[in-house]
């Protein structure tokens, strides 16, 4: 870095110097003469003069920070780790509060934008500092230091004060960029901290409940996305080991908060959502998919005779905030599938499509699963806007003899086994809380049952909706009243089919669940 | 149908990285304000047995036969109110800044009990001190109700607060 | 299969918001009430 001589000495200095300040109990905390008094000994130190001054004196003062903590940490002495704590904190806490308050106090009163370059200056530093410490220590990193600057300048910057009220939008953002910089594939080693600061309940509180306009929400959503994503991998295998199991938890932990206090949100952000979640987390994907809007009642899907085409709910579109249709990719394949929506022809579009989804001939990651995923929600949009467009709506006769439903009754029968699992699970992760998309992929589900022309497909329709019912609740209302007409409508006269019956287990299997769900 | 996938080299190094950072977990009191007024708070005071106890949501150990859990709603007023005097100015004093401190100041005030601003003490409406003179004026002590806390020490009550926490 | 999702200790039928008091993905409990920051009159603050 190249620091000026003598840059280090005065840092350490200046920052024994507030350290003190800000522990004697006559100065108190709050005391602005102290503060002041302070700023001035910096200009005298000379560190304000420049811009590049003020950088290298706060990455220099997070280093001499981080350093006091990792010396503190190894210290032999006081093995027991929560001993120590105060002793990080002391350090820690005293940094933050002065960044707090030059970042309060940068500019004059009402400007706004000097206090915000600063905290992306600092926000920026800390988490170049992480990164560095991060690669350099690999499994010697300790996340405490960084999470400790991270949430305690957070909550410093959230405190009830006017000043702070006028910039807080632009500290959620300085925040959710950081974060986003810092998320756990960037630094597995920091994954913990992470997901405490993402989920600590006055940065939720922050981010979901009091920003106005919801404005904070797709920064929030980008975040789980992050974690989701990192989680991936790990959770693509039955074996979870302690640390994933561990970030598992706690990730269902959140999500349950969520579902409890912002299903709104998990409704909008689904489809980003269960495009990164692997398809073997069925829990963790029927969590999210349980959301539905606090203020709809939900009748209940054991109603006998439950007539589900006569709720006012399925007229109406569910938010989708991700755009489908830019998903589908290339631009060729897009115009290819329009034009064939629109005129039902060429038929050699159906026989290319597989090869449109089709990436690789090594099982398992066979599919480029986001396009399947974005191909079935929009052909099925398409599909529902076509039958409005005739003044009808979505049932089991309108869905049928239409491109759209050439094209899913085509993906049933050209796809092999896995790639028949990752288009039904796409259909199956539509199947939500009363609206139109739930009942449209509903009734597709059931048709594509009843005119499958094997009973491998019949088959495989019911392994997806029965490996969604067996995990521990919640299960979303659409899954539930989608099986539920599956086993007890003759039309599909699913008792008969052999592979309800193929062994003693499943039958009992099939039998428990549809006396649960009857 | 989709099998297990083996982890990408790129992966085996994160979960490494994650394993190790699994092996120093955050401590609930990593994300907690230091609150003023913990013992803990003077640093060089802290002797072997003090400091360990009263971070932030350390968790407290107590004889198994102790309530480990919260109690259902004892987050509510109500259930402040069914605490007894001296618990809720211990809560008061000890526990400042929090939501308990606030919960005890409200129970408190409808047992009658009247914080006085200036003299940053309580006491009972009609108990108002007569004389307020230099010692009370001085620092930052708190009395209550005096005599009965100090009757009640005499009788050798005395706060283990704790268990209290 | 899967969790009980009920035992990962969020009181889940709480009518109130549950993020006020969440202890963060690690704890068993949430928050107490002295865990939470509440801004209370300034004279109320001693120490």
């Amino acid at each position: 870095y190249e620091d000026p001589p003598g840059l280090v000495e005065k840092t350490d200095q200046l920052l024994r110097d507030w350290i003190g300040i800000y522990h004697s109990q006559h100065q108190g905390r709050d005391s602005t003469k102290a503060f002041s008094m302070f700023v001035h000994q910096m200009n005298v130190y000379g560190i304000l003069k420049t811009d590049d001054l003020i950088t290298r004196f706060f990455r220099l003062s997070t280093q001499l920070c981080v350093e006091t903590v990792y010396r503190v940490l190894a210290e032999k002495t006081n093995p027991s780790l929560s001993l120590l704590r105060p002793k990080c904190y002391h350090t820690l806490d005293a940094f933050v509060r002065l960044v707090a308050l030059l970042v309060k106090h940068s500019g004059d009163a009402n400007n706004t934008t000097t206090k915000i370059h600063l905290l992306n200056k600092v926000l920026g530093i800390v988490a170049g500092c992480l990164l560095q410490d991060h690669d350099t220590r690999i499994t010697d990193f300790q996340q405490l230091p960084y999470q400790r600057i991270f949430t305690m300048l957070f909550l410093e910057l959230n405190a009830p004060e006017p000043v702070l009220e006028a910039i807080n939008f632009h500290v959620l953002t300085a925040y959710c960029h950081t974060l986003h910089i810092l998320r756990p594939s960037k630094a597995a080693g920091f994954c913990y901290a992470w997901l405490e600061l993402v989920s600590h309940r006055v940065f939720m509180g922050r981010m979901l409940a009091t920003s106005p306009q919801q404005k904070c929400w797709p920064l929030y959503a980008q975040l789980l996305i992050d974690l989701f994503k990192y989680l991936a991998p790990f959770l693509r295998n039955a074996e979870l080991a302690k640390p994933v199991t561990m970030l598992y938890k706690g990730t269902l932990r959140v999500l349950l908060v969520l579902l409890h206090d912002f299903p709104e949100f998990l409704c909008d952000y689904h489809y980003g959502f269960c495009d990164v979640i692997p398809p073997n987390c069925i829990q963790m994907r029927n969590l999210i998919l349980s959301a539905f809007p606090r203020n709809m009642r939900l009748p209940d899907p054991f109603t006998p005779n439950l007539k589900v085409d006569m709720l006012q709910e399925i007229s109406y579109g569910p938010r989708i905030l991700a755009n489908i249709a830019m998903m589908i990719t290339p631009p060729q394949f897009k115009k290819d599938l329009d034009s064939y929506l629109k005129a039902r022809a060429p038929v050699t579009f159906l026989s290319e499509l597989r090869g449109n989804l089709q990436i690789s001939n090594n099982p398992g990651v066979r599919y480029n699963v986001q396009l399947m995923n974005a191909l079935i929600l929009y052909v099925g949009t398409q599909a529902i806007a076509y039958i409005r467009s005739k003044g009808l709506s979505p049932n089991m006769s309108t869905i049928a003899h239409s491109a759209h439903m050439d094209i899913f009754q085509n993906l049933s029968v050209d796809l092999d086994t896995e790639g028949r699992y990752l288009y039904l699970n796409a259909i199956a992760n539509q199947l939500r809380y009363p609206n139109s998309h739930t009942h449209y992929f509903s009734c597709t589900l059931l048709y594509l049952f009843a005119e499958a022309n094997t009973e491998a497909i019949q088959e495989q329709i019911t392994r997806v909706l029965l490996e969604r019912l067996i995990v521990n609740r919640p299960h979303p209302w659409g899954l539930l009243i989608t099986f539920i007409e599956l086993i007890k409508n003759p039309t599909y006269r699913f008792w008969q089919h052999e592979f309800v019956h193929c062994a003693p287990e499943i039958e009992k299997l099939f039998e428990s669940v549809a006396r649960s769900c009857m | 149908p989709l099998g297990a996938i083996p982890l990408l080299k790129e992966h085996q190094t994160q979960f490494q990285l994650m394993e190790s950072a699994f092996y120093h977990m955050p401590h609930l009191s990593d994300s907690e304000r230091i609150r003023p007024g913990w013992p803990f708070e003077k640093i060089e005071r802290i002797d072997v047995n003090m400091g360990a106890r009263y971070l932030p949501r350390t968790p407290c150990p107590t004889p198994a036969y102790y309530i480990q859990s919260p109690l259902a709603h004892s987050d509510s007023l109500e259930f402040y109110q069914r605490l007894a005097t001296e618990t809720l100015f211990f809560v008061f004093y000890y526990m400042e800044g929090t939501k308990a401190q606030y919960l005890a100041a409200k129970a408190l005030k409808k047992q009658s009990w009247r914080f006085h601003t200036k003299y940053m003490m309580w006491f009972q409406r009609h108990e108002e001190p007569k004389i307020i003179n230099e010692e009370y004026e001085q620092g930052t002590y708190i009395y209550f109700d005096y005599e009965k806390w100090g009757q009640r020490k005499k009788e050798g009550f005395t706060f283990e607060y704790k268990y209290l926490e | 299969l899967g969790q009980d999702l009920t035992a990962l200790g969020l009181n889940l039928n709480s009518p109130d918001n549950l993020y006020p008091t969440f202890a963060g993905p690690w704890a068993e409990h949430p928050c107490r009430p002295q865990d939470i920051d509440f801004h209370v009159p300034p004279e109320y603050l001693i120490n």
